[in-house]
């Protein structure tokens, strides 16, 4: 199956 | 002290209506350079960033930045309230807990004012990379809107490939399976129906519908919509805001493990 990611696996938090 | 006067207060309607099923609280941050937002679902896997740049404001005051905290779902029922060709006024005193919506008919025949009850919102700022995509395919948001409509009646989620012939949305469910392939299409009347599609390099992802049907939301403020992907990004599906600025979706994708 597919896992879904989420945002903060691609963006930084600042 | 916060002034910003919208002459085309119907925007301000639509981006409400886009966002408020999405997003339940936010920050608006207010500074020199316009009123913004950012901020994700509840489930992390999707974020809205909205810019409404000062110089589209008819008039636009802010002695210091400021971040106010709304609920959407409240704000979007007191723009509610405001006519379609009204006019619309944003107020806040330095400190207040509370910020007022004006609201001024075209003949200034009717003046309202709605005082909204601000409220601490805990929200973390992503940075968002300045990326190259893979591929960006620009197409009639109506169109694209019908799209993730259509499919979502056959499938949970579309796999969306850009190739040289064009973008493919493909889905399947229990009853069965649907692809619409989009070719690039410049022979048209009007240059927001065309669709565009820029490719770099073939890319194919796959991503939860429903939040694709949330984003279209976005439909009423921009004839066009852009698609934008990368194999290793979250996709961006961005609204253009006429003179003003745009509201982008990100959405991340579902990757095989």
């Amino acid at each position: 199956g597919s896992k879904q990611y989420t945002i903060t696996r691609f963006f930084g938090k600042q | 002290m916060l002034e910003l006067r919208l002459v085309q207060g119907s925007l301000l309607k639509k981006v409400l209506e886009a966002i408020k099923d999405l997003v339940t609280d936010a920050n608006f941050d207010c500074s020199a350079t316009g009123f913004s937002l950012q901020a994700m679902d509840s489930s992390h896997v999707a974020l809205v960033s909205l810019l409404l740049r000062s110089e589209g404001f008819e008039h636009y005051r802010c002695d210091r930045n400021i971040s106010m905290g709304m609920n959407l779902n409240n704000m979007a029922k007191m723009l509610k309230c405001a006519g379609n060709d009204d006019i619309i006024t944003l107020k806040a005193d330095d400190g207040s807990d509370t910020v007022t919506f004006m609201f001024e008919s075209p003949t200034q025949d009717k003046i309202s004012d709605f005082e909204m009850k601000l409220m601490d919102v805990d929200s973390e700022h992503l940075g968002i990379p300045e990326a190259e995509y893979h591929a960006i395919v620009r197409m009639p948001s109506t169109e694209f809107a019908r799209i993730c409509k259509d499919l979502s009646s056959i499938g949970d989620t579309v796999v969306i490939s850009v190739t040289k012939e064009g973008v493919k949305f493909s889905t399947s469910g229990d009853i069965g399976t649907a692809n619409v392939v989009c070719r690039q299409n410049t022979t048209v009347d009007k240059p927001e129906d065309a669709t565009i599609v820029e490719m770099n390099e073939p890319v194919s992802l796959t991503f939860a519908l429903r939040y694709f049907n949330s984003f279209t939301k976005g439909t009423p403020l921009s004839n066009t919509v852009t698609i934008s992907l990368s194999s290793e990004l979250p996709v961006v599906v961005e609204y253009k805001i006429a003179e003003m600025g745009h509201l982008r979706f990100y959405l991340a994708p579902k990757i095989e493990e």
